[in-house]
């Protein structure tokens, strides 16, 4: 099995950890990337990032009970981290454009016997934990993708809210998302699903945007077991407790449940729309 | 007695929250506030807000211990809050070199006997909690207003970060800031001052950038206390607890300790200054 996730938002919002806490190894390297902040350059107004945003990509080969997952992990270090930020979605975009480019490319081949799939097949947008609602570049990144991969928000270090405020504040963000008719990934639902299926697809697609929280680190609670979470003076957070985020839930979507479907919807929708557009030219 | 605090950081970061829980006092009004988002203007690449930085003062008299406190907090909505950032510190520079201006006028007219002070007396400038270090924004914000305000930069929701993790991210930003050549607010140490006083001030400014928490709202410890903080499943955050954030250290300097320095500073150092150089142009 593969899948190619792309992950973007600001610096600093945990996507490398959380990523690391989906598959539980260490995919991507958290923390502060000296590489990635290289291109800061010093001016009379203080500090002009050459705005660059780099896209980065990493492989890795998993395996869980004995299922292996070529995983394709494609970083955009630079995103939002400059002072002007109104072409930071260009070079995602093309990304995006490029992978599908060579798709086409490969399958008008005579030889296709062995198309690779590099098909972004889904795209983690990390939503800053504000409370407020989204904010302009938030808006514009979402709006530039959402019609070429299967866009899935969450709200990014979530243990910043309390459960009022993620509760208020999902609400504003699917206003704003409603409003700015951004399409959000959404499987389908088929006739013959049954009533379990259905219930469980809607459980996990009622969280979205999902309010993560990750970790590789293992703390140990005050009751004493040992968890995936942060340890703070005044209390642990158990990465795999639904009642303190929506991690599971998330996990579940990408890995357990709509793999598959995320794959067949580029496939079959998205690839074929951006097929049609790019012929009819 | 009187202050002028200006307050300025991306939005969402608490700064609303922290004024009125420094005071004790609603003061200013937290959350979503619509008018400071009306300049967003949809056009064909999503959001873009017309770069608009606004300057609000509110003006509140408090009295504390039968003493009154004459409180100006000048906040800066729209700050950040654009896709290109790069003219969203002039807004702030000129207000602060206005009420120099102001200063100036007034100390030359003839009757100077009731100058009132409205320059900027502390400049609380609340970083986000990345855990990376400063960003492009940050220090091109900061080194337009060092020289001008006592600067005191603040790490906002810094429950977002562990004790470790906070120790780190000030170790980066204070490198930051001393490359940058970046002046923070330094309180005088006079020769005659006891060996109490000299460490009473090591203590609070040991701490600068200050990890702060804020809350007016009470809740309940796990050990039945009520307290000021934000209750989460998995523990409750004391911002009045000097083992959970630097709420009291901050409170310390700007309000108990060196209210009345704060503003010899900016009398006697930075306008003089600012005089010097505007009246030998
Ligand atoms: N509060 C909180 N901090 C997190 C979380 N995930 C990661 N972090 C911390 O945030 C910092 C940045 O994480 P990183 O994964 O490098 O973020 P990235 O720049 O978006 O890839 C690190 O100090 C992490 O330990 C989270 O869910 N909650
Ligand atoms: N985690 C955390 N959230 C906070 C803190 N202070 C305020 N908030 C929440 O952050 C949101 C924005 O606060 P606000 O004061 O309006 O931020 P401002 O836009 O910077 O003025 C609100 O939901 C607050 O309850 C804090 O210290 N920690």
């Amino acid at each position: 099995s593969f899948l190619n996730i792309m992950v973007a938002g600001a610096s600093g919002l945990g996507k490398a950890t959380l990523i690391n806490t989906l598959f539980n190894r260490e995919i991507l390297t958290p923390g502060f990337n000296e590489e990635d902040e290289e291109d800061a350059v010093d001016g009379p107004n203080g500090l002009h990032k050459k705005n660059v945003v780099k896209i980065k990509t990493t492989e890795s080969t998993l395996e869980e009970d004995g299922v292996k997952l070529k995983l394709s992990v494609i970083t955009t270090p630079g995103f939002g981290g400059s002072v002007n930020n109104s072409d930071s979605w260009k070079p995602i975009v093309d990304e995006i454009n490029q992978r599908f480019d060579k798709y086409l490319e490969a399958e008008s081949r005579i030889n296709r016997s062995t198309i690779e799939d590099q098909r972004i097949h889904a795209f983690l947008y990390f939503i800053e934990p504000t409370g407020h609602s989204l904010n302009a570049l938030d808006i514009t990144l979402m709006k530039q993708i959402h019609e070429k991969c299967n866009l899935i928000p969450v709200i990014a270090k979530s243990d910043t809210l309390t459960d009022e405020e993620i509760y208020d504040f999902k609400q504003r963000i699917l206003n704003d998302i409603k409003f700015q008719n951004i399409k959000t990934f959404k499987p389908l639902d088929y006739d013959n699903d049954d009533d379990e299926t259905l219930s469980y697809t809607k459980q996990i697609m009622e969280k979205l945007p999902f309010a993560v929280v990750g970790s590789t680190s293992e703390v140990r609670t005050a009751d004493g077991r040992v968890v995936r979470g942060r340890s703070y003076p005044w209390g642990v957070i158990e990465v795999d407790n639904e009642q303190h985020c929506d991690f599971i839930k998330l996990r579940q979507l990408l890995i357990k449940r709509f793999l598959e479907e995320l794959k067949e919807h580029t496939a079959n929708v998205l690839y074929e729309k951006y097929r049609a557009e790019k012929l009819s030219r």
